[in-house]
């Protein structure tokens, strides 16, 4: 299975 | 008061034509920096980041720090109706719920204005750090283009592998697979024509090449595009902007479990 990681899987909101 | 003058404004043409289909509406921020915009698509998978400094204007004035919302597709048909030749000033007055772009050309025998409604948007705001990549490469931008479009009559997803051998995109579909291997070339005439890669850590992300091929619409803001890459992070897919900033797509990537 492939999943799509979205962004603030990664970045912190401001 | 905000007035800013952009001598070539087929750039601003172009930065939009490049952004307005991943992002609807978004702030464009203006600051004593420069004009600036955070957003990401609707599935918040991709963000674009553009930045075009203030010394990069003509004429740079922007009283106070301010956040206009636009539609950009609105904003694409009004910058549509400038000559690639014109001269853009944008123009917004301290608490006005619009914005006018003056088209000037080159002659000065033909002067247009358009007003165009803001809007009020909500927009999140990711604080993106600065990082060290495993791997960066440079390349001409119309081969990146070229591939992901090649690429996507194939299959959904590339994998983008960095080694020292070089980078590879390799996607696999229905009809078959297909691999297209770009070695580092830096003995050509044109130094934007060569393809150079840095390499720390070998990488290999797989990615969405739809939306690699939204970011593949801002090819004619530069003849090179930078794509960093980390095991870890988003890809980061960088156009320059000639002399005044940048554009930046960020793209999360897909991951087997």
């Amino acid at each position: 299975q492939i999943f799509q990681k979205i962004l603030v899987d990664y970045f912190d909101s401001k | 008061m905000l007035e800013l003058r952009l001598v070539q404004g087929s750039l601003l043409k172009k930065v939009l034509e490049s952004i307005k289909e991943l992002v609807n509406d978004a702030n464009f921020d203006c600051s004593s920096t420069g004009f600036s915009l955070q957003a990401m698509d609707s599935s918040h998978v991709a963000l674009v980041a553009l930045l075009l400094r203030s010394e990069g204007f003509e004429h740079y004035r922007c009283d106070r720090n301010l956040s206009m919302g636009m539609n950009l597709n609105n904003m694409a048909k009004m910058l549509k109706c400038a000559g690639n030749d014109d001269i853009i000033t944008i123009k917004a007055d301290d608490g006005s719920d619009t914005v006018t772009f003056m088209f000037e050309s080159p002659t000065q025998d033909k002067i247009s204005d358009f007003e165009m409604k803001l809007m009020d948007i909500d927009s999140e705001h990711l604080g993106i750090p600065e990082a060290e990549y495993d791997a960066i490469v440079r390349m001409p931008s119309a081969e990146f283009a070229r591939i992901c479009k090649d690429l996507s009559s194939i299959g959904d997803t590339v994998v983008i592998s960095v080694t020292k051998e070089g980078v590879k995109f390799s996607t696999k579909g229905d009809i078959g697979a297909a691999n297209i291997v770009c070695r580092q070339n830096t003995t050509v005439d044109k130094p934007d024509d060569a393809t150079v890669i840095e390499m720390k850590e070998p990488v290999s992300l797989q990615f969405a090449l739809r939306y690699t091929n939204f970011f593949t619409k801002a090819t004619p803001l530069s003849s090179t595009v930078t794509i960093s890459l980390s095991n870890e992070l988003p890809v980061v897919v960088e156009y320059k902007i000639a002399e005044m900033g940048y554009v930046r797509f960020y793209l999360a990537p897909k991951i087997e479990e």
